[in-house]
């Protein structure tokens, strides 16, 4: 048994488990924070035999896009009375961080 | 070491956490979403030497019921005029879902 | 690659998550609450590299700092008409707890 943790954009998330359950896999749903935009992002869980990896990594590609965003650069020290006008920064937010972990025991009761 | 990460019942939550205290269990709670029935419940993580697993997992056997909710299945597309009198759906939620991670280290600052 | 699980407290979060940034690791922040003192605290993920732990270590024990809290033991079973006067218990909340687990596979998207 495998447990995927994939980090998410919070537009994805219902998708993508929508999509996981017509497909018959079970998940849970974590609010979390992106530590570079400090913006909610969704952490979803999902335990699934290993063999079965490629097809819940298919369903979360098809399901998760890379955005643009634009983010105002943190406002440098100014001078008294100077207008800061930011040029907003365009930073690509990626569709699914990843991380695939092995479980040890997998128990229901 | 090893990562006790068991998915329960909102319900069951508080009193698994104070049972897992009083056997001398450290725990930390986090709130969840059910990726089936979209409801809140809560991923309890639990630190633990192997040797202890058989009684962590105990305590979450006893403090975790299996049981009985009624679900609306989703609407069926209908006709205008129709009614739609849905038949609820018996759905059973277990008592715990849980995942055991080895952990390669255990620091404390 | 390694997942980095580390419980701190609330206060810390922030500070951890901006110095980790300045030291370009990525993190992501769950709010959790501890089973013992039932107050929020945070989980941050840091996903990186096996040979950065140590700088990843060294960035979180710097960042983290252990604190006394006064806490009031739950009050005995009363006489009617006796006063509780409680004293407050002091208790050690440490600085960070973390859990290091090795991850099979990291995927973007
Ligand atoms: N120092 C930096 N300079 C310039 N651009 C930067 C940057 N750090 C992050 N970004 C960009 O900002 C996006 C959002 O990052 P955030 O940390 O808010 O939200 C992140 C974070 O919550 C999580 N994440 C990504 N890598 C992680 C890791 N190694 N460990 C833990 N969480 C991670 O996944 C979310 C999406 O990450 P993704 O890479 O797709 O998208 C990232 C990346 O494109
Ligand atoms: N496709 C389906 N058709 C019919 N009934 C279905 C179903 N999917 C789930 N159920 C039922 O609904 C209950 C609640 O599922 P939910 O996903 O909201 O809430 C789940 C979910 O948050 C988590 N969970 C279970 N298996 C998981 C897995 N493999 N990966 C990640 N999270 C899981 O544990 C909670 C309780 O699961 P539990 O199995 O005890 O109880 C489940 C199960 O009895
Ligand atoms: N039975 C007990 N008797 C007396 N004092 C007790 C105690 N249990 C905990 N404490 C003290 O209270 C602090 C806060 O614990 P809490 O469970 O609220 O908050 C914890 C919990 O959320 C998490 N944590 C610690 N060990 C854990 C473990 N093995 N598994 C899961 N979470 C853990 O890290 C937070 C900070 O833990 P830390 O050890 O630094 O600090 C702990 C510890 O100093």
């Amino acid at each position: 048994t495998k447990l995927v943790v994939s980090i998410v954009h919070s537009d994805d998330a219902d998708p993508l488990i929508s999509a996981l359950r017509d497909a018959g896999f079970s998940s849970t749903k974590i609010s979390t924070t992106g530590g570079f935009l400090r913006e909610g992002n969704a952490s979803i869980l999902i335990g699934t035999e290993g063999d079965k990896i490629p097809a819940v990594l298919e369903i979360i590609k098809r399901n998760c896009h890379t955005r643009t965003q634009y983010v105002n650069p943190l406002p440098p020290v100014m001078e008294p009375g100077e207008l800061y006008m930011p040029n907003p920064v365009e930073v690509q937010v990626g569709g699914a961080v990843i991380f695939v972990l092995d479980v040890e025991q997998l128990i229901r009761y």
